[in-house]
């Protein structure tokens, strides 16, 4: 899973 | 996920149920601030951005899209529902919310994770979503006695920041080489301002009295 930002939160 | 950070997005989402209800089973406003609707609303298209570029799951996606269709239908409906804006409180929601924009884009373009465009309109509206909830409390003040809905509502929203902060503290011990400072100090700052609320609130929860905030 590549995150280019890494905000994996609402 | 876990569940400190799955508890908080159930109960941002109770918040917004519950406001939802509120308008749409009395049919009013009042009581509710639409500048913190709108501040909301501004919150998460800038943090939204990514929807279309960044896939992280379903879950996130869905939870993305029912947020920003629901606060930009509140506002709406607060600015164009015939019957529901007649009862907002014009006169007593006058936070000179513009101020929390510019100040939240300064901070934003001074403190950042990452110089580009969407790094600095996330960190905006992380800075924006710590205070967007002003308005919103100094019209709970001003208008004296609070009803139920309104008073559920504002506590949900603040509960949910603070279940945000113990997953953030559960990440910084689980994952190597966590670091949500930005999000971590904002949200902080978030959750204390609800704090003189969340007394009151307490206060009328254990008299079983009606939610009243001192002026």
């Amino acid at each position: 899973l590549k995150l280019v930002n890494n905000h994996d939160e609402l | 996920m876990n569940i400190f950070r799955f508890a908080g997005d159930m109960t941002h989402l109770i918040s917004i149920l519950v406001l939802l209800l509120k308008i749409y089973a009395t049919k009013s406003c009042s009581g509710i601030s639409r500048k913190t609707q709108e501040l909301y609303a501004l919150v998460f298209l800038a943090r939204y951005v990514d929807i279309f570029t960044e896939f992280i799951s379903v879950y996130n996606t869905i939870m993305k899209i029912v947020f920003i269709a629901s606060t930009l239908a509140i506002v709406w409906c607060m600015r164009g529902h015939r019957v529901v804006r007649r009862s907002y409180d014009k006169e007593l929601d006058t936070f000179r919310h513009y101020f929390l924009i510019a100040a939240s884009l300064v901070l934003a373009l001074l403190v950042h994770e990452k110089f580009t465009f969407q790094e600095i309109l996330w960190a905006f509206s992380i800075y924006l979503e710590a205070v967007a909830i002003l308005p919103q409390l100094v019209l709970l003040q001003r208008s004296g006695n609070v009803d139920n809905l309104t008073g559920q509502y504002v506590f949900f929203l603040g509960a949910y920041r603070g279940l945000y902060i113990l997953n953030w503290i559960y990440r910084y011990f689980t994952e190597p080489h966590f670091s949500r400072w930005i999000a971590c100090v904002s949200g902080l700052v978030q959750t204390a301002l609800y704090a003189d609320f969340f007394y009151y609130y307490f206060l009328s929860w254990k008299n079983n009295a009606k939610l009243k905030l001192p002026a």
